[in-house]
């Protein structure tokens, strides 16, 4: 079947035919129907991300990658299993249990790794792995991702398919010359009733029914209020100051780009 | 080389035995998975199995298969099962009793909660290391994400941004009714 699709006698440059918008950010698809993504088994989209964005949990139906364009951020894959390794307290420390009852329990966290992502980088997203992105710059995140529908990982049809675990995705507008409107789309929670899934998690119909997001119209990218404290290592909390930090950064730059002369040498 | 790689290799391993029980829970049940790395020959099908058993209104915490479809087939009992696809619409809610059969698409949510004394199953998965991803409970994501990101995700306060994060405590996958916990608590 998808070699069929592949009986192209003329090739298009494309561009985003639909665009879903959010409270902060957007995201462009490309036409998915073009036969030329059907011949490579693959879709893609630009996701533009605000400065104080945050781009809501979520996974795909296929291995991804995605290529930064633009901006500084961090972000976050959750894989089942994998250990809550970043922790902002330790066990059975006499002197941080005090410190930390001294600050009440409030900023106490532990969650896994969350990495650091700038301009150039390129992301890995394995298929059904829950991640977020979180803006932390001072200018627009743009990300360029191509979802890779055919790999074997996907057992799903060829569709690309984004499952939200929080919020919702606004109605997608079609580009071009018939433009329309698609329908919302709803997190995963929200398609379990109230009652079930407060009592399989242990919690209040009412923060069950928060969960469910039916009534969340910010999409899938928010806008976060205030300060967005997570545990992070960062280099200025050795005592490095922003300039220092860039400053290494360049000579690790330096660094690496004379280590590939030589080894192209 | 074929005599060796297949002549000799086990075929039959049995998944029934609740001593060989993978994740148990008195008060909930317990499950029992079969792959590749416990029966080789699983690689070449790409095929593995679980059996499950959950004891009267527990729980299988809502998750999604991360790499595999699964068909699961009812062996004793009853549960409400509820399924949910990639746009947040049910696309199952109901039950599902002994001898019927249900396929769970990849990716898609699921919660079983048990309506019989013991509800019995077998689900066969297509991918021979076939991974689960729950949403709460020790191994889930909810844990695996920071405050601030729940916090901001549903809207919530920290302390229920916390409770999201470890009411479930240290129970995975099969989950004690929320009622008999809170008694047990008392």
């Amino acid at each position: 079947g998808s070699q069929s699709r592949c009986r192209i006698e003329r090739l298009n440059a494309q561009e985003p035919r639909r665009r879903v918008e959010s409270e902060a950010g957007l995201t462009e698809y490309f036409d998915e129907d073009n036969e030329q993504f059907e011949c490579a088994g693959v879709a893609a989209h630009r996701r533009i991300v605000q400065p104080g964005g945050l781009v809501l949990p979520k996974f795909y139906n296929a291995h991804a990658l995605t290529y930064v364009v633009q901006g500084k951020g961090i972000f976050g894959n959750v894989m089942p299993g994998c250990p809550e390794s970043f922790q902002s307290f330790q066990r059975g420390d006499p002197r941080t249990s005090r410190e930390e009852g001294r600050r009440g329990r409030s900023e106490r966290d532990q969650h896994q790794r969350v990495d650091h992502f700038r301009e150039g980088d390129i992301i890995a997203i394995p298929a059904g792995v829950a991640h977020w992105v979180y803006n932390d710059g001072e200018q627009p995140i743009v990300a360029f991702t191509v979802l890779d529908t055919s790999n074997n990982a996907n057992q799903l049809d060829s569709n690309r398919r984004e499952f939200l675990l929080a919020g919702r995705k606004g109605r997608g507008q079609h580009l071009g010359v018939e433009p329309r409107e698609d329908s919302d789309d709803f997190n995963l929670l929200s398609g379990f009733d109230t009652e079930s899934l407060a009592e399989s998690m242990g919690i209040s119909r009412d923060l069950a029914e928060k969960l469910r997001g039916r009534s969340d119209d910010r999409g899938e990218i928010v806008r976060v209020e205030g300060s967005f404290h997570i545990v992070r290592p960062s280099r200025r909390e050795e005592g490095m100051s922003e300039g220092e930090e860039r400053e290494r950064e360049y000579e690790e730059e330096e660094r690496e780009r004379e280590r590939r002369r030589l080894m192209a040498n | 080389g074929l005599e060796q790689a297949f002549c000799s290799v086990g075929v039959k391993r049995n998944i029934d035995d609740p001593r060989r029980a993978d994740i148990y829970n008195p008060n909930a049940g317990r499950t029992t998975t079969l792959n590749s790395q416990k029966l080789p020959l699983l690689r070449y099908l790409q095929l593995n199995a679980v059996r499950g058993v959950l004891h009267r209104n527990a729980f299988v915490a809502p998750h999604w298969n991360m790499n595999a479809h699964s068909i699961m087939y009812v062996t004793r009992g009853n549960a409400r099962l509820q399924i949910v696809n990639d746009r947040g619409n049910t696309a199952f809610n109901g039950e599902l009793r002994q001898n019927q059969l249900i396929v769970v698409p990849q990716n898609f949510a699921l919660l079983i909660q048990s309506r019989s004394e013991n509800f019995e199953w077998v689900a066969i998965k297509t991918n021979d290391n076939a991974m689960v991803s729950p949403i709460v409970g020790k191994t889930s994501v909810f844990k695996g994400l920071p405050e601030e990101v729940l916090r901001n995700a549903y809207r919530v306060s920290r302390e229920e941004a916390r409770m999201l994060k470890y009411n479930r405590g240290e129970e995975m996958v099969v989950l004690v009714p929320h009622s008999s916990q809170s008694r047990g608590r008392a």
